[in-house]
């Protein structure tokens, strides 16, 4: 099983939707 | 409210006679005159072309103010009571490439990892049998009011096994539920249940429950914890389901950046739309029974440099998406395609030896620019995620004479 990790993942959103069962993302400047 | 202020605006106007005397009732309703606000001083028939000038300002700064409101209130910039935004930073100057957030638990500030690939939240506590160092004071909770022990027959402590792997059991005075969390990396923490009183940013949470770790030892830098963000009854996110709904999403900086990005807890994924962000596009996290408590999402594709690598491997296994992991790890057979086509696209630099999982390494130090292809991560239902620039390419020695593709490979298909 592959792992998505955090080094990837910067000035990412990512959106965890627990209820509906979804993740998402959209690209953000995090700073 | 627009009507209001047009109302009022004539009240300003300088001659009582030019307030609007015309007014009737037609089939129950009352009907005024309304009257352009500069009607009564006549200069809407004689405007100068500073007026007009003016005017046409003010109806600029009007529909800014008013595209401002909009927006705030879409992007969830004016904040409801079920949204929290907290500082989330890079972790380096506490020794770690995971992130970091600061939370108050007990009445004092705690820095802890930020772990959506775990449950159980932990801190170092006092008295401490084998603990590492970290700059803040370690938490007592005999000096906290609110503290109060999670007892060993309880169903908080039952939850352990689903949420760690490992059950809860009676601790030393046969009341304590006793519990141990070990880590993929070999990490481990060991300790006992507790509730306090948690602050994230500006919302509390009454009796959460986290782990006291009276033995920890691991990659966990100088963070005073661990915050687990997992699925499992026992993670925050569960925890503070009836305040934030199962929603929360985080930005993370780069190490560089010395601004703090943000972890959102609450909020509408469908509607929420986040500041300085493009439009969110989601995939469906996958169920996997065997290990319920991680985010799996479905991997269907990898373009490098706009090229799709082609491998049967894409679509068949879920790929775990995680906080608390530094380095993406990739089925082999995929990460073979991706390492062999970015290396095509990155022809012409020196190579260099690779360093522990990361094999495709080059010697930068005599470039001042070097051209970096895209990396993409495509999922079921056509979700993307771009790989930032600062993501694809890990700089092992700061003059660059070792810069390494950032992306690992697992070490066997079903591994």
């Amino acid at each position: 099983i592959g792992i998505i990790g955090n080094y990837q993942q910067k000035n990412t959103r990512v959106i965890y939707d627990i209820k509906q069962s979804q993740v998402g993302f959209a690209k953000e400047t995090c700073s | 409210r627009l009507q209001l202020k047009t109302l009022q605006r004539t009240h300003q106007s300088n001659s009582p006679s030019c307030y609007s005397q015309k007014s009737k009732s037609e089939n129950g309703a009352t009907i005024l005159e309304m009257q352009h606000k500069d009607y009564c001083s006549g200069s809407v028939t004689n405007m100068s072309r500073n007026h007009q000038k003016q005017v046409i300002t003010d109806d600029d700064i009007r529909v800014r103010s008013i595209q401002d409101s909009i927006k705030n209130i879409i992007s969830g910039k004016i904040e409801t009571s079920s949204q929290n935004n907290i500082p989330i930073s890079s972790g380096v100057k506490l020794h770690s490439l995971n992130y970091i957030v600061t939370v108050t638990l007990g009445g004092r500030n705690t820095t802890v990892i930020v772990d959506t690939g775990s449950d159980l939240t932990w801190i170092q506590c006092q008295p401490c049998r084998l603990c590492y160092n970290q700059p803040e004071p370690l938490f007592n909770p005999s000096v906290s009011p609110t503290y109060r022990k999670v007892i060993c027959n309880s169903s908080v402590c039952q939850t352990l096994q689903s949420a760690t792997g490992n059950s809860g059991s009676c601790g030393n005075d046969l009341q304590d539920c006793s519990y141990v969390v070990n880590y993929g990396d070999g990490s481990y923490t060991r300790g006992e249940l507790g509730q306090d009183h948690l602050v994230l940013g500006s919302t509390s949470v009454e009796n959460f429950v986290f782990g006291c770790g009276r033995n920890n030892k691991g990659l966990f830098g100088l963070a005073s914890g661990l915050m687990g963000l997992g699925r499992s009854d026992l993670s925050l996110i569960s925890q503070t389901f009836e305040t934030f709904g199962g929603v929360f999403s985080y930005c993370l900086p780069s190490a560089e950046a010395k601004s703090s990005g943000s972890l959102v807890l609450g909020g509408d994924s469908n509607t929420t739309i986040f500041k300085n962000s493009t439009p969110i596009s989601y995939t469906r996290m996958l169920a996997n029974p065997q290990l319920v408590t991680f985010y799996f999402l479905n991997l269907t594709g990898v373009t490098i440099g706009g090229v799709a690598i082609q491998d049967s491997a894409f679509g068949k296994t879920g790929m775990i998406i995680d906080s608390g992991t530094v380095i993406t790890r990739l089925p082999p057979t995929i990460y073979k395609a991706v390492k062999a086509e970015f290396l095509k696209q990155f022809s012409g630099y020196p190579f260099k030896q690779g360093v522990s999982i990361l094999d495709t390494c080059f010697d930068l130090s005599a470039y001042e620019e070097v051209s970096i292809p895209t990396v993409k991560m495509q999922f079921e239902g056509g979700a993307e995620m771009e790989v930032d620039v600062t993501g694809v390419l890990f700089i092992v020695k700061s003059d660059a004479s070792q810069v390494c593709l950032a992306l690992a490979s697992l070490q066997y298909d079903d591994e």
